[in-house]
């Protein structure tokens, strides 16, 4: 398997913040992401996946100390473009692997997952880029989680 | 602004999957993306946001020469996990924006969504790393969307 993945990372001050069912018509993901960044909030991971019916989900993560500033401007921009509804979780934290063979690597995704899964830790959310996979997991799990996938690629502690 | 954005980068060989429906349990991602590695099927960009109702959807790109083969391979897992359906969409592309400095940087994710609303492209999906924000675009935008990006961020042709 070879060095494939050279580190595990994880984060705890972190808050999953969904819009939920949001336009999906150009311009929508602008409106949200320029008002957060405008306001300085530094947003870490943004996810938007499949849609049904011409609405989809988006996304992302704050640090903690971020919400109450996210919220208010969140409720604005929601009225603005009409989406169903915003939910914040604080009790999250984002576990990745990184390495720069992974793009080229296939399989290095399902053995992450497979680690997690092993512990019985739910994927709340996947995030990946070529040299660094990010999954949302809940808060209390962290340790187990980081513990398992140190155990799956054979890291040192 | 500085040189926060030190490139663009796209790719059309791009063939976006979407499972709709997977129960939101631990296990399930690793049942799909094992399945996919045991297959020697590179996986690029995997994107698993909001869930409603105990389901979520897993959205995640692979090269177009590997459809038919990970079509395959997804009709089994997908009766496996109970999944509601498979979706492909071929006439996609992946366009980035690299720079070591966009995870301490606040808007630059507006500014480059706002490119691409400024000329009309449609987000259908996105997956960020601290130095990376990629998007999913129709195949027949790249063009328009990689230059509106070059303009945005300021970057030589
Ligand atoms: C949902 C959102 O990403 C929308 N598709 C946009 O382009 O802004
Ligand atoms: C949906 C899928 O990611 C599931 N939550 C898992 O942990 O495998």
């Amino acid at each position: 398997k070879g060095t494939v993945v050279t580190g595990v990372t994880y984060d705890k001050n972190v808050a999953k913040f969904a819009i939920l069912g949001v336009p999906d018509t150009p311009g929508i993901a602008h409106k949200i992401f320029s008002a957060l960044g405008d306001a300085r909030i530094n947003v870490d991971v943004i996810v938007q996946g499949a849609k049904s019916n011409e609405v989809t989900d988006i996304l992302f993560t704050v640090a903690q100390t971020d919400i109450k500033k996210s919220r208010t401007i969140l409720e604005k921009i929601c009225l603005e473009i009409g989406a169903t509804g915003i939910l914040c979780e604080e009790d999250v934290a984002k576990v990745s692997i990184v390495g720069a063979g992974m793009a080229s690597n296939p399989g290095v995704a399902g053995r992450m997952f497979g680690a997690l899964a092993k512990v019985g830790v739910n994927i709340e959310a996947v995030s990946t880029s070529e040299i660094k996979i990010s999954c949302l997991i809940k808060q209390d799990s962290t340790e187990k989680a980081v513990k398992a996938i140190h155990e799956e690629f054979g890291l040192g502690k």
